[in-house]
């Protein structure tokens, strides 16, 4: 089980937004 | 409450991500907020590009620079650095 921070949410918000336009590139 | 969208996939892996780096760097806090630091550096960056705010001359920090930057910190972390390059577009 996860117990994020405000800020781990942050960076999980900012990789998959990167994750997300990588794969519309592709 | 997460804009969780409908990329469940990109943020579970995400996820998964941030918690490996926050086990693996637990005795280091410093390493974890040195890469927020450069995550958040990017993507102010990208939305400054996006719309036009970015000011002339000045030069955005590139994929490649970022994926450096994590290289320096994630220092023989080779597995952790591999899977930030699936992140980054244009690693």
């Amino acid at each position: 089980n996860y117990d994020l921070t405000p800020e781990d949410s942050t960076a999980v918000f900012m990789l998959s937004s990167m994750a997300r336009q990588k794969r519309d590139l592709l | 409450a997460m804009p969780l969208g409908s990329q469940p996939v990109e943020f579970n892996h995400a996820i998964n991500y941030v918690n490996k780096i926050k086990n693996r760097f637990q005795g280091q806090p410093d390493v974890y907020k040195a890469f927020l630091e450069i995550l958040h550096t990017y993507q102010k960056e990208q939305r400054n590009l996006k719309e036009g705010l970015s000011s002339p001359g000045s030069q955005p920090l590139t994929e490649q620079e970022v994926y450096q930057q994590v290289a320096k910190l994630f220092e023989n972390q080779e597995d952790l650095l591999d899977e930030f390059g699936q992140f980054l577009p244009d690693a």
